[in-house]
């Protein structure tokens, strides 16, 4: 479903050049979950932004279901954004002048989902990461870990064919990130699941792990510190 | 050093009440770390926020060195906030248009060190957040953990007796959270240092783990789920 071809990503800083994805060939599967592990400034984020078309390569081609991203015009990749891929920002990015279920209902209503069946596709995902009884709050009325569900929660509503999720407990305590776990093991039946995490427990459930330093993929497959 | 009595902090959320911190009693002492774990929604930060006077309790009292901030006007209030408190929020919340080196620097410069000296001690706490070689880099060119860690260097910047941090390593790998805990550990040899964690080896090394459920300290000292 998604292959990636000698890809690069570098930033120019000063006269400095930071190659935070720096060569990297990989074919992920239509469905079952890739974890991705790695030191801080690895270069995870920019792989997942990069796959999700948040970002364009520097060099090499991204690849999803067939279509090679970078041939795609600026207004079709909005529309293959918001139906192909969920992406869990790592900073949450949530609106924030709107509430919990009108920030998960709101990629529906782009893909003309009617509003009673907006509302209650919402309300039923926002039950799933068990914050049923926060629907009405705006993100500065919800606590970190409760906007990070919010942000889990919303990723899932088109229920794309690619998930992207950037540290997604990073602020759950161990129960409530178990629950989040279970959820994305249940969802990577159908579709593709693409994890970063520092999490050993997460890492563990996923099909494969990836293991990236300083934007290389290394083969440390075996070891798994997250 | 911080006393509190009968601490309470409610939200009106339409006709509901929201208890997040419902009565609590501590005192912390001068020296020493202490760990608050607890599930997401608890009321941590909540907590953390108003130790921190960065919001008012609803009831009860907070004193911090002998001094009721109750009866704190609202001016000097602002320098209790920059000189005794150093506060390494949840979300980070650095200045987007400054680089690590001027985020880190700031809470000095309120405080009237010269520019040389806060430029030196600012990339200095860089170095000991290992995070020297991205002095000049702004908020949007630093990956997630990056922006923790510089975080984490501005709390420190002007050498507070009091240092809060809300789950400082959740966006970190285990290795540079190991860094992190060394770094609290090593402070909190001189001045009284308050963790939100959910990583079980970060409340292990506190001196006093306390549990914080529905917004009350509740007595499972001894069981460290974090
Ligand atoms: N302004 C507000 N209005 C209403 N409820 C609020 C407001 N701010 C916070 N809350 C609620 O108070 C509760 C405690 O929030 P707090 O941020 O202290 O939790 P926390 O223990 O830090 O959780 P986490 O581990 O997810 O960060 C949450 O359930 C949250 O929804
Ligand atoms: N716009 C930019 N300009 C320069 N360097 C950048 C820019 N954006 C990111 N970087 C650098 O690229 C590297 C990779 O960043 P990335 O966000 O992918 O790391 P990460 O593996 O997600 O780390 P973390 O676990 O801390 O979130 C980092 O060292 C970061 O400083
Ligand atoms: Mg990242
Ligand atoms: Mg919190």
């Amino acid at each position: 479903l998604v292959e990636l071809r000698d890809l690069w990503k570098s930033y120019r800083k000063g006269s400095e050049t930071i190659d935070a994805v720096a060569g990297i060939d990989l074919d992920l599967p239509e469905r079952g979950m890739v974890a991705i592990v790695g030191p801080s400034g690895s270069g995870k984020s920019t792989l997942l932004h990069v796959i999700g078309a948040m970002d364009r390569p520097t060099r090499g081609s991204v690849r999803v279901a067939g279509r090679n991203l970078g041939d795609i015009p600026q207004g079709e990749l909005t529309r293959f954004r918001r139906e192909v891929v969920g992406f869990v920002f790592q900073t949450f990015n949530l609106i924030p002048n709107l509430t919990a279920v009108e920030n998960v209902a709101l990629p529906m209503e782009f893909s003309g989902v009617a509003r009673a069946a907006r509302a209650s596709r919402a309300k039923a995902l926002l039950e799933r990461v068990d914050l049923g009884q926060r629907a009405r709050h705006r993100p500065n009325e919800l606590s970190g870990g409760e906007m990070q569900r919010v942000a889990i929660a919303r990723a899932l509503a088109n229920e794309p064919p690619v998930v992207l999720a950037d540290e997604p407990t990073g602020n759950l305590d161990s129960a409530t990130g178990r629950l989040i776990y279970e959820l994305l093991q249940a969802i990577a039946r159908e579709r593709t699941v693409v994890v970063v995490t520092h999490s050993e427990e997460l890492a563990r459930l996923a099909d494969r792990v990836l293991h990236l330093r300083d934007g290389r993929l290394s083969n440390a497959a075996h070891d798994h510190s997250a």
